[in-house]
């Protein structure tokens, strides 16, 4: 189940439709501080589902829409499509034929939300049940965000066990 | 699900023995069960002794020892269950020189079934990536992909 | 010491406001009291905007952002009232090229007055100081100095 | 007030006694990663007086005690020394005549201690009454640990408060 495409629009620090192919192996994503890295990574986590505003380092979730520079305006709606490749069978039953799954998820400022999975519309825990058990879902061991690498040695025993449990 | 709590923890304790030694280049680790009787409550505990070292409370260890132990831990976990993909978000800051190489040599290993994405600010991490995605922002505040780079 | 509290916020958001966008290379900044009228309890808010971009929750900037601000806070102090030295360990860890270069730059000018030590691993950082000491483990868990160097 | 030279016997992972001979300007410390150099900065704050374990990265004082190697056995004694020029007359007036002030901290794995300045006894309050008011005291702004730069971004509008009352 890699990625294949992420789009990002609106969302946070990225108010022009941008477009990222990803192939297999190591990608590394560079740049300077503050110039949008770490937003890309949350995209992603946020198109899967993310919903605790904390660690997308807001304080609600209006925050992740692109709320303007120095030269723009904020814009009034954050959308961020992933689409995956199917190799696993990940896809659910009723999409066993797709080669691609793709992912939308759409904020409005009015807190509107809307969330697709190959273009129908679904709910939320729908998007969140495609990555259940996979290691990139809630309690990820695969996805670590910056300044978090020591939480696992800092962690509680009972935190470290979530983990292991993820595991399993 | 006490089976499986007990034999994801001694697959992941297996991998984690073997990984330690591998990036400290020397050492060992270990995982225990705080309580083994209990395992629906138990917590984990993680037991690490760099090379030439004695094993001590974690968190005497180092800045770098803590972020490459923990890494040590995580590429276990992966290696017991791969997930599709992983997102490493400037994991490398604080290892040194020799570290860093072996932390690369090891995310190369993965990388054959596991799809990798890290952001850095390391050079020689940078030489390491299969694809390389420069993120800038020329625009006052609006980010923009710059460049594309794919190794064939 | 209602009336020194506030003279020390004043001077220190008086520098403050220079230093952050010296550091950054443009952009604005500033201390607030979250409640002026109790000077003997208030909190200390900042509000930064790196170049280009708008005023925003604090937590949303970037994690070298996040360092570049706090050194700004933390020279503002320094120049206030200086201390007779200053400690820095792995400050410019997550600080870009360029970021580093002005942080490197700042540190010179505030050595007049102020000793300064730093533990770095990055090489630019090392260039730039005036002592060099080395520590290695060579022997088992055994920490000794190897290298010194004082440029004349 | 600068650092001219500092001792380091038995504590953490010096097991042999250490000089550092210091210069004004920047003192770069380097190294790979484990070898010591956040040890040297503790030994700075623990021979200033510093008694808050948790920031020494111990769970209780004997810790600082180097508690052995791999070849070698572990020692009964931590001592640290610090030598600071009297530039500023920092030195209490009993000792203004001097050029430099010399502390040593000494902790024995039975848990006593010793303090001296200008190797005289003394008690902790006198060691840590050297730097109140200085910055480099209990709240101190100008020294920053490991993984702690952006504490002052990300702490309670309280904390940073205490922090521009040392600049008082
Ligand atoms: N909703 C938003 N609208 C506009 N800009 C935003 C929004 N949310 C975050 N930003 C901006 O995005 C920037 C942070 O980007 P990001 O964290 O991705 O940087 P980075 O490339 O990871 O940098 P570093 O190397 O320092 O970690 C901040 O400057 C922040 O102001
Ligand atoms: N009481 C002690 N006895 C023996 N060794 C100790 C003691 N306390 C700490 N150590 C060892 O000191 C090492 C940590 O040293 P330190 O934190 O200074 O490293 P560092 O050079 O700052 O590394 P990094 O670059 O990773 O931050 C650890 O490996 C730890 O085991
Ligand atoms: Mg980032
Ligand atoms: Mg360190």
């Amino acid at each position: 189940m890699n990625i294949k495409r992420l789009e990002i629009l609106g969302f946070k620090s990225f108010p022009d439709k941008t477009v990222f192919e990803f192939r297999p192996g190591i990608t590394a994503v560079v740049g300077p501080n503050g110039c949008g890295k770490s937003n890309v990574f949350e995209a992603i986590r946020w198109v899967m589902g993310e919903q605790r505003v904390r660690s997308l380092r807001s304080k609600k979730m209006e925050d992740v829409i692109f709320n303007g520079s120095e030269t723009r305006k904020p814009v009034g709606m954050a959308e961020v499509r992933l689409v995956l490749s199917n190799s696993e069978g990940l896809a659910p039953p009723s999409m066993a034929d797709y080669d691609e799954i793709m992912i939308t998820r759409r904020l409005f400022r009015d807190g509107e939300s809307h969330y697709e999975i190959n273009n129908i519309s679904c709910r939320l825990a729908d998007v969140t049940d495609l990555f259940l058990d996979t290691g990139v879902g809630r309690n990820s061991y695969a996805i670590i965000e910056q300044g978090q690498v020591d939480f696992v040695v800092a962690a509680k025993p009972e935190e470290r066990r979530v983990l292991i449990e993820e595991a399993a | 699900t006490k089976e499986r709590f007990r034999q994801a923890f001694d697959a992941v304790n297996e991998q984690f023995q073997e990984i330690f030694p591998f990036l400290f280049k020397g050492g060992e680790a270990r995982l225990e069960l705080t309580n083994a009787q209990d395992l629906l409550e138990t917590g984990v505990e993680i037991l690490a002794r760099p090379p030439g070292k004695r094993i001590q409370n974690m968190d005497l260890l180092s800045g770098g020892e803590k972020a490459l132990t923990a890494v040590a831990l995580i590429f276990s976990i992966f290696l017991t269950k791969p997930s599709p993909f992983c997102l490493l978000d400037e994991v490398d800051a604080p290892l040194d020189d020799a570290n860093l190489s072996r932390f690369n040599e090891m995310l190369r290993k993965l990388s054959d079934r596991t799809q990798f994405f890290v952001v850095t600010h390391n050079k020689r991490s940078m030489q390491e990536a299969d694809s390389l995605y420069g993120v800038t922002m020329e625009d006052a505040g609006t980010s923009r992909v710059v460049s594309v780079e794919f190794m064939e």
